[in-house]
């Protein structure tokens, strides 16, 4: 037996909605210690790991491992019937899971809701992620590297990320002109969601594609702060940390022969 | 822009 009851429904509707648009397919592992979930998308460029922990539910039960395979957009219309202020319940057969229950409270819990998720089998390749002692760690506001995703793709479909010590900067170059957003460290005590810190082994600088990142920041409604991991000739890591759990994005770099 | 390259490259199947 499955089940998993989020109070807090509207943090699925998020979840789902940073994903969803990456990947249209993808596998639920469900295990004694919480939900995860990887998926690449369709041309591997990207890949997006996400990972909840069991005691982010209440109650959380999973007596064995096993996999909910979801398509990712019939989810998406049935999470669309759940309210903003709902309580989420999943529940599964563990042993012959074919459909996902969803349960959905309202806060006085006189309106409840219930929903079948047909479920399918996907034969998805699974990839060991090293452990990797990143060049640069960078943190800042999300609502910030949003804007700077969405600013520069009005210039290129390219940005060229560089890390020094003093300071982060974006820089897209088109057939209308160049831009850039330079940004450096900050540290407001008061306002930690605001800051800026840059944590550098060494140099970095790395060209990503604009589209893959700007879909990326469909994750800024989870998280107040965004972490960018970036080393030499590795994919980029964009973190999206949650009290639950984390959202992990890996976009693979642009590269010279 | 440079040449795009893909996650199957850097990290390997398990």
């Amino acid at each position: 037996m499955f089940e998993a009851r989020l109070t807090q429904g509207a943090l699925l509707k998020r979840l789902l909605d940073s994903v969803k648009e990456l990947v249209t397919d993808a596998n639920f592992d469900c295990s004694e210690t919480g939900i995860s979930l990887q998926a690449m998308d369709n041309s591997h460029v990207a890949l997006v790991s996400l990972s909840l922990r069991a005691e982010g539910f209440n109650p959380y039960r999973c007596d064995r491992g096993f996999s909910l395979g979801v398509n990712l957009n019939s989810l998406n219309k049935i999470m669309k019937c759940a309210g903003n202020e709902d309580v989420i319940t999943l529940k599964a057969d563990d042993s012959s899971a074919d459909s996902l229950c969803l349960l959905f409270e309202n806060s006085s819990n006189e309106r409840v809701s219930e929903y079948e998720l047909k479920l399918m089998d996907i034969d998805q390749e699974h990839l060991s992620i090293p452990e990797t002692d990143y060049d640069a760690t960078v943190m800042m506001p999300s609502a910030e590297f949003q804007r700077i995703c969405r600013d520069l793709m009005v210039v290129s479909e390219s940005v060229t990320i560089d890390v020094s010590k003093d300071e982060i900067k974006f820089t897209a170059e088109g057939e209308l002109g160049t831009g850039n957003v330079k940004l450096k460290p900050t540290s407001t005590i008061d306002k930690p969601e605001e800051s800026i810190t840059i944590e550098l082994g060494q140099t970095v600088s790395l060209q990503f594609s604009l589209k893959y990142l700007s879909n990326f920041t469909r994750g800024t409604p989870l998280s107040d702060q965004v972490m960018l991991c970036l080393s030499d000739n590795m994919p980029l890591l964009v973190e999206y940390k949650m009290d639950i759990g984390y959202i992990r994005y890996y976009l693979a770099p642009k590269v010279g022969d | 822009s440079l040449p795009q390259s893909t996650i199957d490259e850097f990290f390997s199947t398990n």
